[in-house]
């Protein structure tokens, strides 16, 4: 594990994000579109990748994505209890390195203990203090959310926290779990075993996972609109599409093709003379008008009359295309 | 635009996400300079157009004009760069990937 800055480090990251405002001022553009979401960490931490993949082409965590996970947190029992969702990974995203990113409040020492004075309220009663207690040790607490009954609320892991001597960010390598468990629905909890004090609130210091992927179809044609070509901007049960915020009113004109009449069949329409001469003719010169290759279809006939051979009866409705051995010839040669 | 080169080669394009519609959800960069290949690849084909063999004898081919409707070569990217990518998925978590083959570098005839 490592310890990041402390908790005030996603205000001063972000104020450096703005300051810093590179060439093409990505990041000032990200803190932006971010809005009050940029307080957290997770976005000041995914921000700090994608400045660093910007800059020096460092590609994070050796892979080609990364993936932030913030918690929803629940108060189950008095307790803080985080769930988190990670429905969002792609199958094609082989993890590389999970982290579990928490912050841990400054301990509150027990109250020094005082002995007692002897004889109480003298004036020169030695009293000694008892060195306070050691802090309570917190302990991180992972459950599987699954649906599946036989692991739900399965521990998933524990790790028993050593508590810094002031507040600060930490993360722990979860990358085993992450692998070989395959949950995609989790829940955490900092247990240090005492009673909060008052009920916990969402804050920016929630807990987050980072999750470091190789997409092996990113290589993939397109591989850009399958995740980022989306939905239609305008919800499908919007009565009046609203006008995207800075478009123009769209000056083309919407046309459907126009189709003439009910396609019943493929036929050529328009073509229902009969063949000039019969269309097994092997010969034809080119002052004659071309005939017509078409010959009248032979109607599939049904299962009782098909025992009688030979009884064609000819619907000059339908046409076909036909072509007799000399035109084939040609075609084949060329 | 129009003192570009006849030649194939590479042309300035700077694509603003806002422009395609996906604004909303890419928060870095806004927009990257992408560029694009367009030119002749007439014969005879200039190393600069960097032609593939196969190209150089297509284009051969429909200048002795053995078989009618060949067209020349295409004009098309060659080296390209990768781009990284800060958008929010569907569940508005924050998510960076590197996009392989986003902007050209050279452009040739293919």
């Amino acid at each position: 594990s490592h310890t990041a800055p402390a908790w005030s480090a996603p205000l001063a990251a972000v104020r450096g994000l703005r300051e810093d405002q590179d060439s093409h001022g990505s990041a000032g553009d990200a803190v932006a579109a971010l809005g009050p979401s940029a307080q957290d960490m997770v976005a000041v931490h995914m921000l700090r990748l994608y400045e660093k993949y910007s800059r020096q082409g460092a590609r994070p965590g050796g892979g080609n994505t990364v993936r932030s996970f913030r918690a929803r947190m629940e108060v189950v029992d008095q307790k803080a209890m985080y769930f988190f969702n990670l429905t969002s990974m792609q199958d094609s995203e082989m993890i590389l390195t999970a982290t579990f990113h928490f912050y841990t409040e400054p301990p509150r020492w027990p109250q020094v203990r005082e002995a007692m004075c002897k004889p109480p309220r003298a004036k020169n009663a030695s009293c000694r203090l008892l060195p306070p207690g050691p802090p309570a040790r917190q302990h991180l607490l992972f459950r599987s959310l699954s649906q599946n009954s036989a692991t739900q609320g399965l521990l998933r892991g524990a790790m028993t926290l050593v508590p810094p001597p002031r507040g600060l960010w930490q993360a722990k390598d979860i990358s085993a779990r992450a692998r070989g468990d395959g949950e995609l629905l989790l829940s955490a909890q900092l247990d240090s075993g005492e009673k909060e004090l008052g009920v916990p609130k969402p804050s920016p210091r929630g807990p987050y996972i980072l999750i470091y992927a190789n997409d092996l179809a990113i290589a993939e044609p397109n591989s850009v609109a399958v995740t980022l070509q989306r939905y239609d901007p305008f919800p499908a049960g919007d009565p009046e599409p609203r006008a995207a915020p800075n478009s123009s009113a769209d000056p083309r004109v919407r046309r459907a093709a126009q189709v003439s009449g009910p396609l019943l069949d493929n036929e050529l329409p328009g073509l229902d003379e009969r063949p000039a001469h019969a269309p097994h003719a092997h010969h034809y010169h080119k002052h004659e008008l071309w005939p017509s290759p078409f010959r009248a279809l032979k109607p599939r006939p049904g299962r009782k009359d098909r025992r009688k051979k030979g009884q064609d009866t000819f619907l000059g409705s339908s046409q076909v295309l036909d072509f007799d051995e000399k035109t084939m010839q040609k075609a084949r040669r060329k | 635009q129009w003192d570009e080169p006849r030649v194939c080669s590479r042309r300035y394009l700077k694509v603003d996400f806002a422009d395609i519609g996906w604004s909303e959800w890419v928060l870095s960069p806004k927009s990257f300079d992408a560029y694009y290949c367009a030119g002749a690849c007439e014969f005879p084909m200039p190393k600069v157009v960097r032609p593939s063999n196969h190209a150089t004898i297509q284009s051969i081919v429909r200048a002795v004009g053995i078989v009618p409707g060949i067209p020349e070569p295409c004009c098309v990217p060659d080296k390209m760069n990768s781009l990284g990518v800060l958008f929010l998925d569907e569940n508005r978590n924050v998510v960076l990937k590197v996009y392989p083959n986003m902007s050209v570098e050279t452009c040739a005839c293919r």
